[in-house]
């Protein structure tokens, strides 16, 4: 966060933003379902914070290494911990030496206190990681409030027993959070919204008919299509981007050219020495250099800096050839792969350094040219500004929605890659109280420190008005006016299944001129035309409700985007906007049509006075395509002149419905 | 032996108190296992503020029996999240 809330234009030093317009958040309790808290950490000191908010209703649990009168304080004003449903489902014991953790709220993986930080931790000045990403670490909200309810173990992979989740959100609904963030997920294939085990969807369903929204992780599944989790449409879903700052890492060759890699090398300097790439003498087929699979017999390692190639996007074959190389005596990996967007440092300031296929074979080419071709790899220094391109992060979920692809799922991006923020002395990659981490659970804390700014600005906004309003005024490029990519294979221009709306944009969406509400009527709505039957709704929602004789259509719920995923006749789907700007406004839709695809919006101009305040439009959709498409995409957008309210349409024309085009 | 974590849920709850609540989950459960003090031993969760159900060790043919329950909108056995 030592740059990523300047990034998004929450910079406190800016004379006039979000920031300052709603006191950096004071009085909304921000609740998280997370690993714990490490309570210690300087980002939730207390200092200049006023009395507990009056609605607060919750408590501070003491437990092993917790002493809830000692730890908590007016920042971290809640913390509970939920172990019984993780028990219940474990046939063995918790066994806390094996696996290390606290018996209370006490994070041990550092990822609960991480997310903590992002979404509403206090300044701390001069943090970094090793001298890293130097800067104030903060919340996005620093003078909101946290509760913490710690629903994982430390299992691998952090553990998150549904038990103990629902009755997290039980709680957090009777203490009096105003958002709740939680950055977990589960395996796809996924389970549907309200009749099955998706409990995050159902504890989030009652929270947000409350009126608290529910931010959550688009998961970490891309960048395959049809990947996104926590799809329910009463949910706000996060997908992850890179920020403008990088950690450029100097490879210079015996030749002198000069390359910069990426990693978190915060070691010495290692000097001109030996670079090897690991190959197989005569017809032996197999290749050596593979990352993950490295064969060393017949390559000088001890010494050397090796070269490696992956196809794998992740850090699994970077910890895997650092092993190898080390226990042959190497004193240096360099990694040739696809992008993956988590960078990380190796143990024991290993320099580990990830370049680029390209580049990678431009290394190549210089060890198979020179009789003893030498490297230099130098420490990483922090790059940040205008030079760094905004991506959505390979592994950051995919749309579409698989459960409900007209629902566009994700909604929103935000950073969440090398994100610096507090957390637990446990946490292996931690330096001097801070650490470097990458995933959707980074972005979705961004994004509940935004609501939390929202919920401060417009106290009587619903969930769906603020999803609406972060929505509608993302930006489709960097904050410089720059593309936004989207890393893949090959690397794309993003679209709404890679961001949804876009990358979020704060400043705008605390003035977004138009929003499209949405309550309870309207999830109902949702739950009929999706096929749910009235008895399970009407007990879902605790009255007594029947959907319309005519099934609803599910591209009419007042969302706002419009994803027609089967095209073939034409369609006409309603939306209504209310205002929430001045009163007597006019808007007039401007229609950016995908390709070959014909849009009309009716009225086309939208009069709102002291009386009229919300109003009804209808969208007719056609095709000209005349065979199965994938997906187009445009936007409608109202303006009047000040406002820009923008909808992203995302269509697919199937001539053939329900049809696998396999050929 | 065969028990496993279920969570019965059942909706937005129709009482204000929620030891109210609480107590008709117990009542619930105690029909089915047999009696107050299984129901106390099996009960994991009563959830009771926001929404109404519970989580409980259950075999398979008791959630059976739970799902049968009027208010129960459905069992399901419990399952694992990750960080992400």
């Amino acid at each position: 966060t030592t740059r990523s809330w300047d990034y998004l234009g929450l910079s406190p030093s800016s004379p006039t933003n979000l920031l300052h317009d709603t006191n950096l958040g004071d009085g909304i309790v921000i609740g998280l379902l997370d690993t714990g808290i490490w309570p210690e950490s300087k980002v939730f000191n207390d200092e200049g914070l006023g009395p507990i908010p009056n609605q607060w209703k919750g408590q501070c649990v003491s437990g092993e290494s917790f002493n809830a009168s000692a730890d908590c304080n007016k920042k971290l004003i809640g913390a509970k911990w939920y172990i019984d449903g993780f028990l219940a489902e474990n046939k063995q014991p918790f066994n806390t030496t094996d696996s290390p953790d606290f018996l209370s709220p006490r994070d041990v993986f550092g990822h609960g206190t991480h997310t903590s930080t992002i979404a509403g931790g206090s300044f701390v000045y001069n943090a970094s990681y090793r001298g890293l990403g130097l800067g104030s670490v903060r919340g996005g909200a620093p003078r909101a409030r946290l509760a913490m309810y710690k629903v994982c173990w430390n299992v691998p992979r952090g553990q998150c027993s549904s038990a103990d989740i629902l009755k997290a959100f039980d709680d957090a609904i009777h203490d009096g959070v105003d958002v709740i963030s939680v950055s977990l997920g589960t395996q796809l294939p996924l389970f549907s919204e309200v009749d099955d085990r998706d409990t995050i969807s159902i504890g989030s369903f009652h929270a947000v008919a409350k009126g608290i929204p529910v931010v959550c992780g688009a998961a970490n599944e891309g960048p395959s299509a049809y990947t996104v989790e926590n799809t329910a449409p009463w949910i706000l879903t996060v997908a992850a981007t890179t920020i403008d700052r990088s950690f450029p890492t100097p490879i210079t060759l015996g030749n002198n050219l000069t390359i910069l890699g990426q990693a978190i090398f915060a070691g010495k300097e290692v000097g001109f020495t030996g670079l090897v790439y690991p190959e197989n003498p005569g017809l032996i087929p197999s290749l050596a250099g593979v990352c993950e699979s490295l064969l060393l017999n017949n390559t000088p390692v001890a010494g050397n800096v090796v070269l490696c190639f992956t196809t794998v996007a992740s850090r699994t074959p970077v910890a895997t050839a650092v092993s190898s190389v080390r226990a042959a005596g190497g004193v240096g990996v360099i990694v040739a792969k696809s992008p993956g967007d988590v960078l990380g440092p190796c143990s024991n300031e290993f320099p580990c350094i990830e370049v680029d296929y390209e580049l990678g074979t431009q290394i190549l080419f210089y060890i198979r040219s020179t009789r003893s071709p030498t490297v230099k790899l130098s420490p990483s220094a922090t790059l940040v500004g205008k030079p760094i391109s905004t991506k959505v992060a390979t592994f950051s979920s995919r749309g579409p929605n698989s459960i409900a692809p007209a629902i566009l799922k994700p909604d929103i991006a935000a950073p969440g890659v090398s994100i610096l923020a507090g957390s637990s002395p446990y946490d292996s990659f931690m330096d001097g109280g801070f650490a470097l981490h990458s995933g959707t659970s980074m972005a979705t804390p961004h994004v509940s420190g935004i609501v939390a700014l929202l919920k401060a600005l417009h106290s009587n906004w619903s969930p769906a008005a603020i999803r609406s309003a972060l929505v509608t005024t993302a930006w489709k490029t960097d904050p410089f006016g720059e593309p936004i990519f989207a890393e893949g294979s090959p690397q794309k221009v993003a679209n709404p299944f890679d961001y949804g709306g876009g990358l979020v944009n704060p400043n705008k969406a605390a003035d977004p001129g138009l929003i499209y509400d949405m309550g309870t009527e309207d999830y109902i709505k949702y739950l009929c035309a999706v096929g749910y039957n009235t008895s399970a709704i009407s007990q879902l929602v605790g009255q007594t409700t029947a959907c319309s004789m005519v099934k609803p259509s599910v591209l009419d719920v007042n969302l706002p985007s419009i994803t027609i995923p089967n095209l073939r006749e034409n369609i006409t789907l309603t939306r209504s906007v209310t205002n929430v700007g001045p009163v007597n406004s006019v808007y007039k839709a401007n229609i950016d049509p995908p390709p070959g695809i014909s849009v009309a919006v009716r009225p086309e101009t939208l009069v709102f006075n002291s009386t009229i305040k919300t109003i009804s439009f209808t969208v007719a959709v056609s095709t000209t395509h005349q065979v199965n498409t994938g997906y187009y995409f445009g936007s409608l957008t109202w303006t009047d002149g000040e406002h820009l309210v923008t909808s992203p349409i995302s269509v697919r024309t199937q001539i053939i419905q329900y049809y696998t085009d396999g050929n | 032996a065969n028990s496993k974590v279920h969570i019965v849920y059942m909706g937005e709850k129709h009482h204000h108190d929620p030891e109210v609540v609480t107590s008709l989950h117990h009542d619930m459960l105690a029909s089915v296992l047999g009696s107050k003090e299984a129901a106390y031993d099996s009960m994991v969760y009563s959830y009771k503020h926001g929404f109404s159900g519970f989580a409980a060790k259950v075999t398979e043919s008791q959630a059976q029996k739970i799902a049968e329950l009027p208010g129960v909108i459905r069992v399901m056995p419990s399952h694992f999240y990750s960080l992400q």
